[in-house]
């Protein structure tokens, strides 16, 4: 929006396409610009960048709006990994793994997608590169079987962390859904005194869909956060501030590349200003 | 659907018999709303609803006593025509031909090419897979597990090949051994990575294939106008493979991608099983698309 420096409505139409074109969707997009608007007096003759933080401030607001839990909570911690096909999931599991390994945490992980191909394979790669131990089983396994095997084996070497890998599903699929639901009690029921939490692992670059695989998923195996991959790509996924809004799910964490170390905290100030450009 | 919503639009503003031009602006945020919440990009939906004005006006479709029906059949009409033609065979001249998949990451290429590799040698055709992932995890090992299951042969990469010396292989070997197809897998990347930009420009002038397909997710919003144009404009597509439409996503990137990379939608995929491939369908994505 160039060197404007007051608001006619050009200016919030374009603020409002900014936000539109960051996947923030056109409802909390028109909010935003909305509560512009009422302060636009304050921004007359102003300069632009300041008009900018205050949408990267209200940005953050509505982000914080789902607290965030502490990305490694003490004590020990059970993390399932959920979410659509091809979305990050296992390479994210890697990634949480050194990440958590690095802190100094005793990690196991748990290969749960036993259905697609080679998806065992490609975590037990990874789990090799970081020197983690695995526990799987042969494809077609229940993997309600693996996870169960996987926190009696964490319990008995000591582990802190267990992360576990499952198969992408679609969230229209219900059998899908309901088998996630099952691997979830069983690790309710099987890790009784650890620390759990279901992360969901969303694409930067899908859209407004990915409101619906939060409702989705959340409804089957209550989510405690989001993982949000590729984002060093250019896609800016901004409708985790939509989710953040009407879900109260809080974004943890951002995947930033495909190596190990590619995993970042989520700092919603800074993410809100990327979003706002 | 959006039928309803323009319904109660003309019936709060039609007055007497005309539409008012207050009618038809408000009839024209409710369209360009649906395509936003349908992932369309900004930018496309701007000139499209542009264009739906123009052939409102131009008509005497808003005097219409079925108004509301009328412009829906005009937003329908112009999104099939940009959503092209119907997918049909893939075009295969060349001995062998070159089936050449890329992509973002995760998009669903590996699946695609054994769904791809499955239909040629359903019609008759001898397929030969190639595993080109020589970065992700597993790959050479997932598309060799995917090639099984369809009775398609695998070839993968020799110890510290790169892609580009497997494909001068892969044209001479597929030759001598008769395979008359070649479908390659390619590793996922960014648009915005110049050196694997590069790396499949190289690969393509190499393989000079005779089916160029962009595999790209049906759930991408609105960065498909940023992917999808950049691999348009460097890459010599022949085509687009739109994945995961078995999923709600309404579709949107379908007409973005349509609009900025220039090639037509050839096939979506809809199921991670080899069976799950059809053939693209330009009434239903527009269908699909108004929700
Ligand atoms: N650029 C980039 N690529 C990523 C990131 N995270 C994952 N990827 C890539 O995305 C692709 C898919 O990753 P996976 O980890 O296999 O995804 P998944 O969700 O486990 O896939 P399924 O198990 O098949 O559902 C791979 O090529 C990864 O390298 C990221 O943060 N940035
Ligand atoms: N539901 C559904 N899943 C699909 C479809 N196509 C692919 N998948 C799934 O999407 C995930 C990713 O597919 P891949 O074939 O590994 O994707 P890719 O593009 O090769 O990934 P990279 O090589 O890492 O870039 C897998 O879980 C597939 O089973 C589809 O049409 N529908
Ligand atoms: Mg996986
Ligand atoms: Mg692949």
């Amino acid at each position: 929006i160039a060197d404007r420096a007051f608001l006619d409505e050009e200016t919030l139409e374009s603020l409002e396409e900014g936000l539109i074109a960051a996947d923030l969707g056109v409802e909390t997009s028109q909010e935003l610009v909305e509560s512009v608007r009422k302060e636009a007096k304050r921004f007359e003759g102003g300069d632009l960048s300041r008009l900018r933080d205050h949408l990267a401030d209200r940005v953050a607001v509505l982000l914080l709006d789902a607290p965030q839990p502490p990305a490694r909570p003490a004590g020990r911690l059970v993390t399932l990994l959920v979410g659509v096909n091809g979305v990050g999931k296992t390479t994210s599991a890697a990634k949480l793994a050194a990440w958590h390994q690095r802190h100094g945490d005793r990690v196991l992980l748990a290969a749960g997608d036993t259905f697609r191909a080679a998806a065992t394979e490609q975590l037990e790669l990874w789990a090799d590169r970081l020197d983690i131990d695995v526990v799987k089983q042969k494809a077609g396994a229940d993997p309600a079987a693996v996870v169960y095997d996987a926190l009696q084996a964490g319990a008995a070497r000591s582990a802190d962390h267990v992360i576990v890998d499952t198969a992408g599903r679609l969230h229209n699929r219900q059998g899908l859904m309901a088998e996630l639901a099952k691997i979830k009690r069983v690790i309710e029921r099987t890790a009784a005194g650890w620390k759990k939490r279901t992360l969901l692992v969303l694409d930067a670059t899908t859209g407004q869909n990915a409101i619906s695989q939060a409702r989705e998923f959340t409804r089957h195996v209550a989510v405690d956060g989001i993982l949000l991959a590729k984002v060093d790509g250019t896609a800016k996924g901004g409708v985790t501030v939509a989710i953040a809004r009407e879900l109260r799910i809080p974004v943890m964490f951002l995947g930033v590349g495909e190596g190990a170390e590619d995993l970042v905290e989520f700092r919603p100030r800074e993410f809100a200003e990327a979003l706002v450009g | 659907g959006l039928q309803d919503r323009l319904q109660g639009v003309f019936k709060r503003l039609k007055g007497e018999g005309r539409v008012s031009e207050e009618a038809l602006q408000a009839a024209l945020r409710e369209i360009r709303l649906a395509l936003l919440e349908a992932d369309v990009n900004f930018r496309v939906v701007k000139s499209f609803v542009a264009r739906v004005r123009e052939r409102s006006i131009g008509s005497d479709v808003l005097e219409s006593l079925t108004a509301a029906q009328q412009v829906v059949k005009i937003v329908k009409d112009e999104l099939v025509g940009i959503l092209g033609e119907p997918g049909g065979d893939l075009r295969l001249t060349g001995h062998p031909s070159v089936v050449l998949l890329c992509g973002l990451q995760g998009s669903g290429k590996t699946t695609t090419a054994g769904k791809l590799a499955k239909k040629l040698r359903e019609s008759g055709r001898q397929p030969l897979l190639v595993a080109a992932d020589l970065q992700r995890a597993a790959a050479v090992e997932q598309l060799r597990q995917v090639g099984a299951g369809v009775g398609v042969p695998v070839l993968g990469p020799d110890d510290g090949e790169t892609a580009v010396d497997l494909a001068t292989r892969v044209s001479r070997e597929a030759r001598e051994r008769g395979y008359d197809v070649v479908v390659f897998d390619t590793a996922g990347r960014l648009h915005i990575d110049e050196a694997l930009m590069d790396e499949i420009a190289v690969l393509a002038k190499s393989l000079d294939p005779t089916e160029f397909l962009f595999v790209a997710d049906a759930m991408t919003g609105q960065d498909a106008v940023k992917s999808a144009g950049a691999f348009g404009k460097l890459l010599p597509l022949t085509g687009v493979i739109l994945t995961k439409l078995d999923g709600d996503s309404r579709g949107g990137a379908a007409l973005s991608i349509r609009s900025v990379a220039e090639v037509p939608i050839r096939f979506v995929g809809v199921g991670e099983k080899p069976d799950d491939l059809e053939v693209f369908d330009p009434e239903r994505m527009a269908s699909r698309i108004l929700g």
